[in-house]
Protein backbone atom coordinates (compact mmCIF):
# COMPACT_ATOMS: atom_id res chain seq x y z
CA UNK A 1 0.00 0.00 0.00
CA UNK A 2 0.92 3.65 -0.70
CA UNK A 3 -0.88 6.32 1.38
CA UNK A 4 0.60 9.65 0.02
CA UNK A 5 0.00 13.20 1.46
CA UNK A 6 1.40 16.41 -0.93
CA UNK A 7 1.59 19.71 0.19
CA UNK A 8 1.66 22.66 -2.67
CA UNK A 9 3.63 25.30 -2.00
CA UNK A 10 0.76 27.97 -1.14
CA UNK A 11 -0.38 25.43 1.47
CA UNK A 12 -3.01 23.62 0.01
CA UNK A 13 -2.94 19.66 0.90
CA UNK A 14 -4.20 16.40 -0.53
CA UNK A 15 -4.11 12.78 0.51
CA UNK A 16 -4.28 9.24 -1.08
CA UNK A 17 -4.07 6.08 -1.48
CA UNK A 18 -3.86 2.62 -3.34
CA UNK A 19 -3.25 -0.58 -2.90
CA UNK A 20 -4.33 -4.24 -3.88
CA UNK A 21 -5.56 -5.41 -0.30
CA UNK A 22 -4.30 -8.53 0.96
CA UNK A 23 -3.28 -11.43 -0.34
CA UNK A 24 -5.46 -14.72 -0.07
CA UNK A 25 -8.71 -12.66 0.91
CA UNK A 26 -11.92 -13.80 0.68
CA UNK A 27 -13.33 -12.43 -2.48
CA UNK A 28 -15.47 -9.27 -1.95
CA UNK A 29 -12.67 -8.25 1.20
CA UNK A 30 -12.44 -4.59 1.34
CA UNK A 31 -9.45 -2.97 3.64
CA UNK A 32 -8.70 0.17 5.13
CA UNK A 33 -7.41 2.00 1.56
CA UNK A 34 -10.32 3.49 0.52
CA UNK A 35 -11.65 4.39 3.60
CA UNK A 36 -11.82 8.00 4.84
CA UNK A 37 -10.12 8.26 8.25
CA UNK A 38 -7.88 5.12 7.87
CA UNK A 39 -5.81 4.59 4.53
CA UNK A 40 -5.34 8.32 4.46
CA UNK A 41 -7.13 11.54 5.73
CA UNK A 42 -5.78 15.51 5.12
CA UNK A 43 -7.36 18.43 7.01
CA UNK A 44 -6.03 21.38 5.28
CA UNK A 45 -6.17 23.68 8.43
CA UNK A 46 -3.96 20.68 10.50
CA UNK A 47 -1.98 18.47 8.38
CA UNK A 48 -2.29 14.89 6.46
CA UNK A 49 -1.39 10.96 7.26
CA UNK A 50 -1.29 8.69 5.39
CA UNK A 51 -1.39 4.58 6.50
CA UNK A 52 -0.23 0.77 5.38
CA UNK A 53 -0.70 -2.64 7.45
CA UNK A 54 -3.09 -5.22 8.73
CA UNK A 55 -6.31 -3.30 7.15
CA UNK A 56 -8.96 -5.94 8.45
CA UNK A 57 -8.04 -4.48 12.12
CA UNK A 58 -6.53 -0.55 11.30
CA UNK A 59 -10.01 -0.09 9.30
CA UNK A 60 -11.94 -0.36 12.76
CA UNK A 61 -9.43 2.20 14.48
CA UNK A 62 -9.80 4.90 12.14
CA UNK A 63 -5.83 5.50 12.72
CA UNK A 64 -5.64 8.65 10.41
CA UNK A 65 -8.45 10.14 11.44
CA UNK A 66 -7.36 10.49 14.95
CA UNK A 67 -3.45 10.82 14.26
CA UNK A 68 -4.96 14.35 12.27
CA UNK A 69 -7.35 15.30 15.36
CA UNK A 70 -4.35 14.54 17.83
CA UNK A 71 -2.51 17.47 15.27
CA UNK A 72 -5.18 19.69 16.11
CA UNK A 73 -4.99 19.03 20.21
CA UNK A 74 -1.45 20.07 19.89
CA UNK A 75 0.72 16.85 19.38
CA UNK A 76 3.69 16.52 17.43
CA UNK A 77 3.27 14.22 14.01
CA UNK A 78 5.73 11.99 15.34
CA UNK A 79 3.47 12.23 19.29
CA UNK A 80 0.24 11.94 16.81
CA UNK A 81 1.48 9.03 15.04
CA UNK A 82 2.49 7.21 18.30
CA UNK A 83 -0.82 7.59 19.61
CA UNK A 84 -2.81 5.92 16.89
CA UNK A 85 -0.56 3.04 16.97
CA UNK A 86 -0.83 2.99 20.45
CA UNK A 87 -4.75 2.89 20.56
CA UNK A 88 -4.66 -0.17 17.87
CA UNK A 89 -1.98 -2.04 20.15
CA UNK A 90 -4.00 -1.76 23.16
CA UNK A 91 -6.80 -4.51 22.20
CA UNK A 92 -4.34 -5.73 18.87
CA UNK A 93 -0.51 -6.28 20.74
CA UNK A 94 0.07 -8.27 17.27
CA UNK A 95 -1.54 -5.85 14.61
CA UNK A 96 1.36 -4.71 11.71
CA UNK A 97 0.70 -0.95 11.28
CA UNK A 98 2.55 1.63 10.02
CA UNK A 99 1.14 5.40 10.20
CA UNK A 100 3.12 8.72 8.91
CA UNK A 101 2.45 11.77 9.97
CA UNK A 102 3.05 15.55 8.77
CA UNK A 103 1.51 19.23 9.74
CA UNK A 104 0.91 21.96 7.23
CA UNK A 105 4.20 23.48 7.61
CA UNK A 106 5.75 20.14 7.03
CA UNK A 107 6.62 18.79 9.96
CA UNK A 108 6.61 15.08 10.09
CA UNK A 109 6.95 11.96 12.21
CA UNK A 110 5.72 8.21 11.91
CA UNK A 111 5.24 5.09 14.12
CA UNK A 112 4.62 1.74 13.32
CA UNK A 113 3.82 -1.79 15.07
CA UNK A 114 4.92 -5.79 14.16
CA UNK A 115 7.70 -4.56 11.93
CA UNK A 116 10.16 -2.01 10.54
CA UNK A 117 8.03 0.28 8.80
CA UNK A 118 9.51 3.04 6.48
CA UNK A 119 8.41 5.97 5.13
CA UNK A 120 10.05 8.90 2.16
CA UNK A 121 9.48 12.54 1.88
CA UNK A 122 10.85 15.24 -0.64
CA UNK A 123 10.54 19.05 -0.13
CA UNK A 124 11.52 22.54 -0.49
CA UNK A 125 14.61 22.35 -2.09
CA UNK A 126 15.77 18.79 -1.85
CA UNK A 127 17.84 16.99 -4.74
CA UNK A 128 16.59 13.78 -3.79
CA UNK A 129 13.77 11.57 -1.59
CA UNK A 130 14.80 11.01 2.06
CA UNK A 131 13.90 7.35 3.71
CA UNK A 132 12.98 6.93 7.42
CA UNK A 133 13.22 3.92 9.23
CA UNK A 134 10.48 3.95 12.19
CA UNK A 135 11.47 1.52 15.21
CA UNK A 136 8.33 -0.68 15.86
CA UNK A 137 6.58 0.14 19.19
CA UNK B 1 10.04 20.33 7.83
CA UNK B 2 12.32 20.54 4.37
CA UNK B 3 9.99 23.19 3.14
CA UNK B 4 7.01 23.35 0.84
CA UNK B 5 6.17 22.34 -1.50
CA UNK B 6 6.31 18.87 -0.31
CA UNK B 7 5.76 15.20 -0.77
CA UNK B 8 5.96 12.21 1.88
CA UNK B 9 4.33 8.66 1.67
CA UNK B 10 4.48 5.40 3.07
CA UNK B 11 7.78 3.08 2.41
CA UNK B 12 11.01 3.60 0.98
CA UNK B 13 12.41 1.33 -1.92
CA UNK B 14 10.46 1.33 -5.13
CA UNK B 15 8.47 4.00 -3.70
CA UNK B 16 10.79 6.51 -3.50
CA UNK B 17 9.93 6.63 -7.53
CA UNK B 18 6.38 7.81 -6.53
CA UNK B 19 7.85 10.38 -3.82
CA UNK B 20 9.88 11.56 -6.72
CA UNK B 21 7.26 12.10 -9.14
CA UNK B 22 5.01 13.95 -6.95
CA UNK B 23 7.89 16.23 -5.65
CA UNK B 24 8.61 16.64 -9.14
CA UNK B 25 5.27 17.87 -10.33
CA UNK B 26 5.09 20.27 -7.68
CA UNK B 27 7.78 22.44 -8.84
CA UNK B 28 5.14 23.21 -12.01
CA UNK B 29 2.99 26.19 -10.66
CA UNK B 30 0.27 24.40 -12.55
CA UNK B 31 0.24 20.99 -10.50
CA UNK B 32 -2.18 21.09 -7.31
CA UNK B 33 -1.78 18.92 -4.55
CA UNK B 34 -4.54 17.14 -5.83
CA UNK B 35 -2.83 16.08 -8.80
CA UNK B 36 0.76 15.13 -7.29
CA UNK B 37 -1.65 12.58 -5.17
CA UNK B 38 -2.81 11.33 -7.91
CA UNK B 39 0.52 11.42 -10.36
CA UNK B 40 2.75 9.81 -7.14
CA UNK B 41 0.26 6.78 -6.42
CA UNK B 42 -0.64 6.35 -10.06
CA UNK B 43 3.07 5.64 -10.25
CA UNK B 44 3.02 2.81 -8.11
CA UNK B 45 -0.03 1.40 -9.63
CA UNK B 46 2.00 1.32 -12.91
CA UNK B 47 5.63 0.24 -11.43
CA UNK B 48 3.32 -2.22 -9.11
CA UNK B 49 5.86 -0.60 -6.96
CA UNK B 50 6.97 -3.74 -3.68
CA UNK B 51 3.52 -5.75 -5.14
CA UNK B 52 1.19 -4.45 -2.80
CA UNK B 53 0.22 -1.67 -5.15
CA UNK B 54 -1.71 -1.69 -8.79
CA UNK B 55 -2.38 -4.79 -10.75
CA UNK B 56 -1.29 -8.30 -10.65
CA UNK B 57 -0.60 -8.25 -6.60
CA UNK B 58 -2.91 -9.96 -3.64
CA UNK B 59 -4.90 -12.26 -5.53
CA UNK B 60 -7.88 -13.31 -3.93
CA UNK B 61 -9.38 -16.75 -3.48
CA UNK B 62 -10.45 -17.15 -6.60
CA UNK B 63 -7.01 -15.52 -8.10
CA UNK B 64 -8.30 -12.17 -8.91
CA UNK B 65 -6.84 -9.05 -8.33
CA UNK B 66 -8.92 -6.22 -6.82
CA UNK B 67 -7.76 -2.61 -5.96
CA UNK B 68 -8.97 -0.19 -3.32
CA UNK B 69 -7.99 3.81 -3.67
CA UNK B 70 -9.01 7.07 -2.44
CA UNK B 71 -7.95 10.50 -2.70
CA UNK B 72 -8.78 13.44 -0.58
CA UNK B 73 -8.86 17.44 -0.57
CA UNK B 74 -7.35 19.07 2.81
CA UNK B 75 -9.48 22.19 1.79
CA UNK B 76 -13.03 21.10 0.95
CA UNK B 77 -12.31 17.88 3.11
CA UNK B 78 -14.24 16.06 0.09
CA UNK B 79 -12.91 12.57 -0.94
CA UNK B 80 -13.91 9.83 -3.32
CA UNK B 81 -12.83 6.33 -3.04
CA UNK B 82 -13.04 2.89 -5.07
CA UNK B 83 -13.15 -0.52 -2.75
CA UNK B 84 -12.35 -3.85 -4.50
CA UNK B 85 -12.32 -2.47 -8.20
CA UNK B 86 -12.60 -5.30 -11.10
CA UNK B 87 -10.98 -5.15 -14.22
CA UNK B 88 -9.60 -1.58 -13.75
CA UNK B 89 -5.61 -0.54 -13.72
CA UNK B 90 -6.28 3.24 -12.94
CA UNK B 91 -7.70 2.99 -9.20
CA UNK B 92 -6.34 6.29 -8.11
CA UNK B 93 -7.62 8.31 -10.90
CA UNK B 94 -11.43 6.77 -11.04
CA UNK B 95 -10.96 7.32 -6.99
CA UNK B 96 -10.61 11.12 -8.35
CA UNK B 97 -13.44 10.70 -10.73
CA UNK B 98 -15.56 9.59 -7.91
CA UNK B 99 -14.50 12.78 -6.01
CA UNK B 100 -14.85 15.27 -9.15
CA UNK B 101 -17.88 13.45 -10.69
CA UNK B 102 -20.20 12.72 -8.35
CA UNK B 103 -21.19 13.68 -4.55
CA UNK B 104 -20.36 10.56 -3.26
CA UNK B 105 -17.46 9.63 -1.17
CA UNK B 106 -17.16 5.23 -1.95
CA UNK B 107 -18.03 3.13 -5.07
CA UNK B 108 -17.52 -0.44 -5.01
CA UNK B 109 -17.17 -3.92 -7.15
CA UNK B 110 -18.91 -4.15 -10.09
CA UNK B 111 -20.57 -0.98 -9.80
CA UNK B 112 -17.53 1.05 -9.72
CA UNK B 113 -16.22 -0.77 -12.60
CA UNK B 114 -19.00 0.42 -14.45
CA UNK B 115 -18.56 3.96 -13.44
CA UNK B 116 -15.07 3.45 -14.14
CA UNK B 117 -15.85 2.75 -17.72
CA UNK B 118 -18.74 5.28 -18.49
CA UNK B 119 -15.59 8.23 -16.97
CA UNK B 120 -13.56 6.73 -20.01
CA UNK B 121 -11.37 3.91 -18.23
CA UNK B 122 -10.28 0.81 -20.31
CA UNK B 123 -11.06 -2.35 -18.75
CA UNK B 124 -8.43 -4.78 -18.25
CA UNK B 125 -7.20 -7.95 -16.90
CA UNK B 126 -5.53 -7.63 -13.64
CA UNK B 127 -4.21 -11.03 -13.22
CA UNK B 128 -0.33 -11.74 -14.43
CA UNK B 129 0.95 -15.01 -15.16
CA UNK B 130 2.95 -14.27 -11.51
CA UNK B 131 -0.05 -13.62 -9.46
CA UNK B 132 -2.14 -16.67 -11.46
CA UNK B 133 0.96 -19.04 -11.01
CA UNK B 134 1.32 -18.35 -7.45
CA UNK B 135 -2.03 -18.60 -6.48
CA UNK B 136 -1.93 -22.01 -7.88
CA UNK B 137 0.38 -22.73 -6.10
CA UNK B 138 -1.18 -21.53 -2.65
CA UNK B 139 -4.36 -23.68 -3.77
CA UNK B 140 -2.21 -26.99 -4.66
CA UNK B 141 -1.21 -25.92 -0.64
CA UNK B 142 -4.86 -26.69 0.63
CA UNK B 143 -5.09 -23.01 0.25
CA UNK B 144 -3.00 -22.32 3.40
CA UNK B 145 -2.97 -19.94 5.07
CA UNK B 146 -6.43 -18.67 4.88
CA UNK B 147 -8.99 -16.26 6.53
CA UNK B 148 -11.93 -18.43 7.21
CA UNK B 149 -12.84 -19.45 10.81
CA UNK B 150 -15.47 -21.30 12.07
CA UNK B 151 -16.02 -23.18 9.10
CA UNK B 152 -16.08 -26.93 7.61
CA UNK B 153 -14.25 -28.42 6.53
CA UNK B 154 -11.05 -27.03 8.91
CA UNK B 155 -9.92 -24.49 7.01
CA UNK B 156 -6.24 -24.66 8.82
CA UNK B 157 -5.82 -27.50 6.37
CA UNK B 158 -8.29 -27.27 3.89
CA UNK B 159 -9.43 -25.07 1.00
CA UNK B 160 -13.35 -24.52 0.28
CA UNK B 161 -16.31 -24.31 -0.58
CA UNK B 162 -16.94 -23.64 3.37
CA UNK B 163 -19.89 -24.52 5.30
CA UNK B 164 -20.37 -21.93 8.17
CA UNK B 165 -20.22 -23.50 11.87
CA UNK B 166 -23.02 -22.18 14.11
CA UNK B 167 -21.23 -20.05 16.94
CA UNK B 168 -22.89 -19.60 20.81
CA UNK B 169 -22.53 -15.67 21.38
CA UNK B 170 -23.48 -16.74 24.95
CA UNK B 171 -20.73 -18.86 25.74
CA UNK B 172 -17.39 -18.47 26.90
CA UNK B 173 -15.22 -19.21 24.78
CA UNK B 174 -17.22 -17.33 22.03
CA UNK B 175 -14.83 -14.53 22.14
CA UNK B 176 -11.46 -16.57 21.40
CA UNK B 177 -13.67 -18.17 18.91
CA UNK B 178 -13.31 -15.00 16.93
CA UNK B 179 -9.47 -14.89 16.92
CA UNK B 180 -7.70 -14.91 13.64
CA UNK B 181 -5.42 -18.54 12.87
CA UNK B 182 -1.98 -17.65 11.68
CA UNK B 183 -1.98 -14.65 9.26
CA UNK B 184 -1.23 -15.21 5.32
CA UNK B 185 1.79 -13.48 4.31
CA UNK B 186 0.88 -9.73 3.25
CA UNK B 187 -1.60 -7.29 4.32
CA UNK B 188 -3.13 -3.58 2.59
Amino acid sequence: TISMIALHSSGTMAAGTSTNGASRKVPGRVGDGPITGSGSYVDGDVGGCGATGDGDIMMRFLPCYQAVENLRQGMTPQQAAEDAVRRMLRKYPDVQSGIVVVNRKGDHGGAGSGWTFTYAYRGGAMNETVVVSVPPI
Amino acid sequence: SPGLPMVINTWGGPFTAATDGAYLSLLKPETSALDAVELGCSTCEANQCDGSVGYGGSPDENCETTLDAMIMDGTSMKSGAVAALRRVKEAISVARAVLEHTTHTLLAGDFATDFAVSNGFAMQNLTTENSAASCEEWKAGNCQPNYRINVSPDPSGSCGPYAPLTLNSSSVVYTSLLQPRDKPEGHD
